[in-house]
């Protein structure tokens, strides 16, 4: 069992990096879309954008439903660094000096660069689930048969 | 920390530039959605979640004004706290739990926490049921109504001491591991924890093994004890506030 948890723990410490950054990520290249639409649009305002940043940060979210929920912490993983920095990496590549000062072309090749690495991120997360759930169902059998318990745990 | 980032925060550090905060809300405005994203699992479907990133904004704002760079910490880790604990506070504020189930809890909780002290366990449904002169199957109801699978459901109502919060989650999360960095208290709260842990039902332990220990959903766990989906739900709760009540002692 131990070496069973210990793998999956393992990859368990790497999806929460990979979530994390991924979150961010998508965050960030979701308000950089928003900004490209205001720049062909013509107007550049600030507040606005911060008015609207519920709208914008929970797009993908759907009504939550108690039975799907999973147990999750809320911090920031040492495993997300090394993924941080590779995507500081590519905005500073980008070389646009300020928000206010980006050329709209130079924004929508920063923008497909990003979501270049999203995709990577997103799939490495969905192998990283499909390992963590099937070193989890290996345990879950061992619960069922007895071989597992939680007095093992404490 | 890129280039620009940092160049923001030198000229917030030389004058407080409402223009300046701006850009530094926009730039850290993505951890709320990793935030609210977490803290909105296992909401009631009532929760919208655009209501939890607004609430979370109010938390970055104030992060950005409070963080002083020179005390060494990332200011990810200080804003993902502070825009969490905005959440909370802020749910906490709009009755997100209506009062009748607040009330509701606190007094099955108070008749867990008389009948473990009485007979040193977990109380079955029917004991608990009968302290509270409630039938088994209207117990089982009020326990379906108050689902405690959000971080928000199991994080307000540890309030210790000065408001320093136990993240129940993270606490049980990390109960199979020894951390070399632990405090007295997380170390006292975990030996609590498993105490309580040993004295629950076989199933209830199985349910927090399960979910917390084997990052389960809810709906999973039902499948593995072959328990309906509310069943499920009862035997979470009844868990959960079990350990609540230990460690509110
Ligand atoms: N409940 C739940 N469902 C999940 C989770 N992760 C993935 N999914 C589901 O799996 C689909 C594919 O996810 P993906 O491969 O990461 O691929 C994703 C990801 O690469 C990207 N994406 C997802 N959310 C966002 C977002 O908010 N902003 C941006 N820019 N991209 C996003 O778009 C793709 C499609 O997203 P969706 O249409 O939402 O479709 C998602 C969603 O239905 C999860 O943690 N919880
Ligand atoms: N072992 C395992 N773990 C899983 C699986 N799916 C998600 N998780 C993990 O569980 C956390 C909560 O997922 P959620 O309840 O669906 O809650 C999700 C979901 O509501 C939303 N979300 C994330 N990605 C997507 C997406 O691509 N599309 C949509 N529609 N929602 C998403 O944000 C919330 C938080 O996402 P994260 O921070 O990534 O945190 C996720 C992720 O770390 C899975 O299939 N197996």
């Amino acid at each position: 069992n131990e070496q069973v948890r210990r793998a999956r723990a393992e990859c368990e410490r790497e999806e929460a990096g990979v979530s994390y950054a991924r979150r961010v990520l998508q965050g960030r290249i979701d308000l950089l879309r928003v900004e490209l639409e205001r720049r062909h649009e013509g107007g550049h305002d600030l507040t606005t954008l911060l008015a609207d940043l519920p709208r914008i940060l929970a797009s993908d979210q759907y009504p939550s439903d108690p039975l799907q929920a999973r147990a999750v912490n809320v911090s920031v993983p040492e495993a997300a660094e090394v993924l941080e920095a590779e995507i500081d990496e590519i905005v500073d590549r980008a070389g646009l000096d300020d928000l206010g000062g980006r050329d709209a072309d130079d924004l929508a090749q920063l923008i497909e660069e990003l979501a270049t690495y999203e995709r990577y991120l997103s799939g490495l997360r969905r192998q990283l689930f499909e390992r963590i759930d099937m070193l989890r169902d290996e345990l879950v059998q061992r619960y069922k048969d007895g071989r597992a318990s939680v007095g093992d745990l404490l | 920390m890129d280039r620009e980032v940092r160049a923001l925060w030198g000229r917030y550090a030389d004058a407080r530039d409402p223009e300046v905060r701006e850009q530094l809300i926009l730039h850290y405005a993505p951890l709320v959605k990793y935030v609210a994203g977490r803290v909105g699992v296992g909401m009631p479907s009532s929760v919208d979640h655009a209501d939890l990133v607004s609430y979370g904004v109010f938390g970055l704002m104030d992060a950005i004004e409070k963080f002083d760079p020179g005390r060494g910490v990332k200011f990810e880790t200080y804003a993902v706290t502070r825009i969490r604990g905005s959440i909370i506070d802020e749910l906490r504020a709009v009755d997100w739990v209506p009062r009748s189930v607040r009330s509701q809890a606190r007094k099955i909780e108070a008749a867990i926490q008389h009948l473990v002290h009485l007979r040193g366990r977990s109380p079955t449904d029917e004991e608990l049921a009968e302290e509270l002169d409630l039938e088994v199957s209207e117990l089982q109801d009020a326990l379906a109504r108050m689902a405690m699978t959000s971080v928000a459901a199991l994080d307000e109502t540890l309030h210790v001491g000065d408001g320093d919060r136990i993240p129940l989650v993270e606490t049980l999360q990390d109960l199979t591991a020894v951390l070399p960095e632990e405090s007295v208290d997380d170390a006292a709260t975990k030996a609590l924890l498993r105490e309580m842990i040993v004295r629950l039902t076989e199933r209830e332990q199985m349910v927090l093994g399960l979910y917390y220990f084997e990052g389960m959903t809810l709906a999973q766990v039902g499948e593995v004890l072959g328990v309906t989906e509310s069943r499920i739900c009862q035997i979470h709760t009844k868990a959960v506030m079990a350990l609540r009540v230990k460690l509110l002692e």
